[in-house]
């Protein structure tokens, strides 16, 4: 069974499907066999990756509603090692969908329990910014969280709130999610705030927070506009490579944990 | 009546509490009077404005399940003209508080229909990063629209979502809901992309776009860190500066649409 990680945090704009996608490509680059869920309406990992709307015709919603099954939703991606179930604006109405349906945050987990391709290392799922169903489906269906934290003072506020969720689903649906680890994002070496916010969460965190951190790189925000992850558009970017030293690091905390 | 301005986008990490904040601050430094709504399950609006998590009895959780009137849960906060609704993380479950209820998305239009403070010149609202029922009952009851966007690539791909969004809600439930205005937020002179999406959004939405930009300016996002607007943390910096020029702006269109 691969093994399954949501990138998750309520609060926006962190960098989740940044995240999502360039650790995606560089564990893909890495020969690891990957499979990305896009569970957000905005189907910005998606779209980051060249699956725009128009080809996007089994999505993450089909997989829910039970229509279909992960296989007949996964399409390639521009990237060797690296397919997509892309996401649709359609999931943002998945309440309604599911609202007469027993165990509606399994879905998900049972689509996985499913899926039939043993070659498959890794499923990675990028979450919306909110501890809605589709988030809790993600968290009850994956092994690991991996939490993208931008170094800001409001991205620090939500973390307990997201802390105390990833504990409750533990307690409930599945005892066996983990927090893998906390990525510091967007990390801006000019700025006090960006230190203040690493010191802060390495003190109560501690062996939680990844040594490696991404650092604030335009790279990283102009690469999905050409629809390729960082790693194609600059591969000797700074992002490209705080995304690669990711890659080694998060393997081999899976490794030794 | 007041009127009410909606500061919306389902894109995460743009600048809507920012602007919620620093807006309303500089409106009531021109002497108009402003109650702000937080309807941020995060309730990042009301840490900013220093009523942290003890000082919140009464919220808009009370307000959308009619527990309480937007008079009982109006609170001081340090900035004088500037009152506030404070958030709480209970709004992530109102959608199972409501499930009941009939006409649910008209909870906070309802209440400020009722609001006896004819005082009150402006009431703002900040949204969660979704297209949610706590989103839906804000743009039913706005007069406006300011939607802040990002000059990044993820940014600009959802602005026809939420366009689309706003014209359903006036041809449902909200006839008098306008488009006030774009913000372009987190402005940056030294990176293409700003300059990109800018010319872009300004060929497509044209007077839609106000002339006032908001700079990437570390200092809007370390003003919350000390409980404050920024245009009281730091008051001559650049975010301060083009947050009272958003102001006149946004009350010249106001005369003058
Ligand atoms: N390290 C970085 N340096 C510079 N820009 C970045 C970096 N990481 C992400 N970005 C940009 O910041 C914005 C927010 O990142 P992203 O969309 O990945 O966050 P998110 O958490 O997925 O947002 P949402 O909550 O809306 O899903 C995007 O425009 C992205 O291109
Ligand atoms: N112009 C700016 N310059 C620098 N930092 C900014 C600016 N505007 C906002 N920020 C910072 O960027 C982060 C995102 O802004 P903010 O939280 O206001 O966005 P939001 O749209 O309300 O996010 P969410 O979608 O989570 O509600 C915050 O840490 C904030 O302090
Ligand atoms: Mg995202
Ligand atoms: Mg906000």
């Amino acid at each position: 069974r691969p093994r399954v990680i949501a990138l998750a945090n309520q609060k926006g704009g962190v960098g989740k499907t940044t995240t999502s996608i360039n650790l995606a490509a560089a564990l893909a680059e890495l020969g690891k066999s990957v499979l990305l869920i896009d569970m957000d309406p905005q189907g910005n990992a998606s779209t980051g990756l060249g699956v725009l709307k128009a080809d996007r015709k089994i999505t993450t919603f089909d997989v829910l509603t039970g229509e279909a099954s992960l296989e007949d939703a996964t399409t390639k991606t521009s990237v060797q090692n690296l397919h997509l179930v892309p996401g649709t604006t359609d999931l943002s109405s998945i309440d309604l969908e599911l609202v007469t349906e027993a165990n509606k945050v399994q879905r998900l987990r049972k689509s996985i329990d499913e899926y039939q391709n043993p070659q498959t290392d890794f499923i990675l799922i990028d979450c919306p910014p909110a501890l809605n169903l589709l988030t809790i489906n993600a968290l009850s269906a994956a092994d690991g969280v991996v939490v993208p934290l931008q170094c800001e003072f409001f991205a620090l506020e939500g973390l307990s709130q997201l802390m105390m969720t990833i504990r409750q689903i533990r307690q409930t649906v599945n005892p066996s999610l983990r927090t893998q680890g906390i990525v510091l994002t967007m990390y801006d070496v000019r700025n006090n705030l960006s230190g203040q916010v690493e010191s802060d969460v390495r003190e109560n965190l501690g062996p939680l927070v990844y040594r490696t951190k991404i650092p604030r790189n335009v790279r990283l925000s102009e690469a999905p506009s050409h629809f390729m992850s960082s790693l194609q558009y600059d591969s000797k970017s700074s992002g490209s490579v705080a995304y690669r030293a990711l890659a080694v690091e998060f393997l081999e905390k899976l490794e030794h944990p």
